[in-house]
């Protein structure tokens, strides 16, 4: 399983 | 970062801003609902737990800073401020949290990208940012006008919100693998409870006269 990328919205 | 992106945090920015600034400036908060403001400290401080562990950009940090700094600030000035605290109207603002914060827990609870702490809590501050307006919609209702300060302010909102849909239109289009359903959903639901208010919102200003909301 892939890490999901990290959420960079605010 | 696209335009709207940036556009969407700007608004966003400006409408917290705006509003401790002229609570500052005009040492009053009159027709400003404590508990929506509230809800949105509670909302920041859910969504942005990962502003010790995971580093984005410097961008990214010191709009996180900013955004706490100021919701903690508003809701001091209006509980704390000697003079500021005098011009709440706390028997008009009578929405109750429960009704808001209970469903908000228990949908993050069962609809989640990840059973984790981190992963509820800003799946929690999803839901919780959608239905965060509603004491001040309903505040806006019952005093039926709107001043300039809480017009700007629902306008600003409002005007972020709709970019942020835009933005995530085009990162879907332009990003491979860019799929956030809860987000996405969770935002459209905040969008239309604003497009209410938008609607007497223009109207008013298209008759140039004070904004009154039907009861």
């Amino acid at each position: 399983e892939v890490e999901p990328p990290p959420k960079d919205e605010l | 970062m696209n335009i709207f992106r940036l556009a969407g945090d700007m608004t966003h920015l400006a409408s917290v801003l705006v509003l401790l600034l002229k609570i500052h400036t005009i040492k009053s908060c009159a027709g400003i609902s404590l508990k929506t403001q509230e809800l949105y400290a509670i909302v920041f401080a859910t969504r942005y737990l990962d502003i010790f562990t995971d580093f984005i950009s410097l961008y990214n940090t010191i709009m996180k800073l900013i955004f706490l700094g100021s919701s903690f600030s508003i809701v001091w000035y209006i509980r704390q401020h000697k003079i500021v605290r005098r011009s709440y109207d706390k028997d008009q603002d009578t929405f109750r949290y429960v009704f808001i914060v209970l469903p908000c827990i228990f949908l993050a609870l069962i609809i989640n990208e990840k059973f984790t702490f981190k992963e509820v809590m800003w799946t929690f501050s999803l839901y919780l940012e959608a239905v965060a307006i509603l004491p001040q919609l309903v505040l806006l209702q019952r005093t039926r006008n709107i001043d300039n300060l809480t017009g700007q302010y629902v306008f600003l909102l409002g005007a972020y919100r709709a970019l942020y849909i835009l933005n995530w239109i085009y990162r879907y289009f332009t990003e491979p693998h860019y799929i956030h359903w809860i987000p996405w959903i969770a935002g459209i639901v905040q969008t239309l409870l604003y497009g209410d208010f938008f609607y007497y919102y223009f109207h008013s200003w298209k008759n140039n006269k004070k904004l009154q909301l039907p009861a």
